[in-house]
């Protein structure tokens, strides 16, 4: 996946680091300090479609079946997450019991075009 | 945003840089809230001391290495705590006790389990862990009461009762899993443990919240799975 730098336009990973003691959440949850609450930004013209896919093959794929398909009037694709990992959180719940759980698919390490 | 300047994935006017991070944070903190099924965030009125947190928690990892190298334990151990999950989101308890009632022979321990898990996990395992304060030489038979009390709180009725002998000061444990998970079935909150000793013992635990072996339930429990519901 790529990372978003400057004024990329094109899909690409935005990091977004949300520190809980900012926003006065640093009481309550234990760990971690913040939430890398990263997002998919960008464009997805038509020769993008596909990228970066699981695989490369997935990309010619995709790029074949326009180009059979005619499709040069195909809009846009869309700029998504194609890999993501949980967030773990200890944390105090409201009767001051301390849990801890593992959200699933809280953060976004890579984005690529559908 | 600056006059022309448009967010290139949809073509609508660019938030302000301060606009989008207030509406990013607003979002973050929406998505963990509901995650964790909170309806708003905690307000925390006696964290616990880092004491008490660390040593529950050595406590429990001893017990887990305990467990899963004692032998003939197949791999893994027979603790939950090591077994893997079947991708439903798991979430493991520590509740600290609030001291009860207590008299010369007896000693009640309160602990809570909050609404928003009790009605969305079933729980998989569940230790009580005490920290006994031995008087003297000998065995001391201890009785250990699971008491739970009604919605109302007021009418208590017994889980089960457990004769322990108490010969040294140390760790104990006590397998409360039946008792927890039937709290949660009901919906009810509030697990009481009673503690009752022969005439001249006194209290067998050892005194003072702030003391770092203070008694504390260690639950590990896992969202349900979601409610299919068959279309006949």
């Amino acid at each position: 996946g790529i990372d978003c730098s400057g004024d990329s336009q094109m899909c690409c990973r935005q990091e977004f680091f949300v520190d809980f003691k900012e926003i006065g959440w640093e009481d309550w949850i234990i760990q971690p300090e913040g939430y890398h609450m990263n997002y998919c930004a960008g464009l997805c013209p038509l020769h993008m479609a596909g990228i970066p896919g699981l695989a490369a093959s997935f990309h010619t794929a995709v790029a074949n079946l326009i180009k059979a398909n005619n499709a040069d009037a195909a809009v846009d694709s869309c700029c998504v997450p194609t890999q993501r990992r949980p967030l773990s959180l200890l944390y105090y719940d409201r009767d001051s019991n301390i849990v801890k759980t593992d959200i699933p698919d809280m953060i976004v390490d890579a984005c690529g075009c559908t | 945003a600056p006059e022309g300047v448009w967010c290139p994935a949809c073509g609508l006017a660019a938030l302000t840089p301060t606009t989008q991070r207030d509406v990013l944070i607003a979002l973050a903190k929406q998505s963990i809230l509901s995650k964790l099924r909170l309806p708003d965030r905690p307000n925390i009125t006696q964290p616990t001391s880092k004491g008490v947190l660390l040593t529950a928690l050595r406590r429990m990892h001893a017990r887990r290495v305990d467990t899963a190298f004692s032998p003939g334990m197949p791999r893994g151990g027979s603790d939950p705590h090591l077994r893997l999950g079947l991708g439903l989101q798991e979430y493991e308890i520590l509740s600290f006790a609030e001291s009860g009632s207590s008299t010369s022979r007896s000693a009640r321990l309160h602990f809570h389990f909050a609404q928003e898990l009790a009605g969305s996990t079933e729980i998989l395992h569940a230790t009580l862990y005490l920290f006994w304060a031995v008087p003297g030489p000998g065995t001391h038979p201890v009785t250990v009461r699971l008491l739970q009390s009604d919605l109302t709180g007021l009418n208590m009725t017994m889980a089960s009762e457990t004769q322990m002998e108490v010969q040294r000061a140390g760790w104990a444990t006590l397998d409360v899993s039946r008792a927890v998970q039937s709290l949660f079935v009901r919906g009810s909150q509030r697990l009481t443990v009673e503690l009752e000793v022969a005439e001249d013992w006194g209290s067998p635990l050892l005194a003072g919240h702030s003391d770092s072996h203070w008694p504390f339930v260690a639950a590990q429990a896992r969202a349900r799975t979601p409610h299919r519901v068959q279309r006949r």
